[in-house]
């Protein structure tokens, strides 16, 4: 869009003039304008502090961009030939256009930051497998971790949905999978232990081990979940 | 959800701009 408008500017200085802009000028203003409102409000009510930082800045720049569209369109009014108007005609649209993008950003960057909340409780659980030694703990652990696992199996599938990259996308699936396999194993392993443990068999060492290999191997996958999930693709450069 | 939507209206706006921009041009080369 950007580049057309440039296109536009230079034209103009060939001599030709600019239409009247009111109309199209008054859209992106209301859209704006609806923007800057669903903007603050997702800041007022979010408890992301990153959010509530990064967010202001995006909207006011959209906001001060939009304001030069009306300035070039009330220049343009006077005199269709006018230079600033069609210098503020491409700093505003190239501002709102940033803007915009810096915005779906920040709220991007904050969605994920929900997502690997729910891994790193997820993470918090496997980091007590260790000390489960009775059945009643094991039940009460299997309760705890389920609704955290359900969360995050939902929140990824809900991310691999959005995400074009394909390989992130990939990874995500396929560790994704690899905990849902885990997962009853693990706690099979767990029950072994514990069984053995109550009963005072041999084995105690051996089943110890396979449970804590499986609880790292879920760990590993999780923490692969969280590094990818942090991966962008967003190339600042492509904007100049 | 609205936020999303909110950007999209934006786009298609500036999108719009730009095509009037464009078009009128065009008529009066």
């Amino acid at each position: 869009c950007v580049s057309r408008l440039v296109i536009l500017h230079e034209e103009a200085e060939d001599g030709n003039a600019m239409p009247d802009l009111t109309r199209p000028v008054g859209a992106v203003s209301r859209a704006v304008d609806n923007l800057i409102k669903v903007g603050y409000d997702t800041c007022h009510s979010s408890d992301d502090k990153i959010l509530q930082q990064d967010m202001p800045p995006a909207l006011q720049r959209v906001e001060v961009s939009s304001r030069l569209l009306e300035d070039a369109c009330h220049l343009l009014k006077g005199d269709p030939y006018s230079g600033p108007a069609r210098t503020k005609l491409i700093d505003g649209s190239r501002g709102i256009l940033q803007g915009t993008s810096a915005l779906l950003l920040c709220f991007d960057e904050s969605e994920v930051r929900k997502i690997i909340r729910g891994c790193r409780k997820v993470l918090d659980y496997l980091t007590v497998t260790e000390v489960i030694e009775t059945m009643e703990d094991l039940s009460q652990f299997v309760r705890d971790i389920t609704p955290w696992l359900t969360r995050m199996s939902k929140d990824i599938d809900g991310r691999v949905g959005e995400l074009t990259h394909v390989v992130h996308r990939e990874i995500l699936v396929r560790c994704m999978d690899a905990v849902k396999t885990l997962s009853p194993i693990l706690v099979c392993a767990m029950k072994i232990f514990v069984q053995i443990n109550e009963d005072s068999q041999k084995g105690l060492a051996e089943a110890a081990e396979n449970r804590n290999y499986l609880a790292q191997r879920m760990t590993d996958e999780v923490n692969e979940i969280i590094r990818v999930l942090q991966l962008t693709t967003y190339d600042e450069d492509e904007w100049d | 959800g609205q936020i999303l939507s909110a950007a999209k209206s934006i786009a298609s706006a500036v999108q719009l701009l730009v095509k009037s921009a464009t078009d009128a041009q065009r008529e009066l080369v």
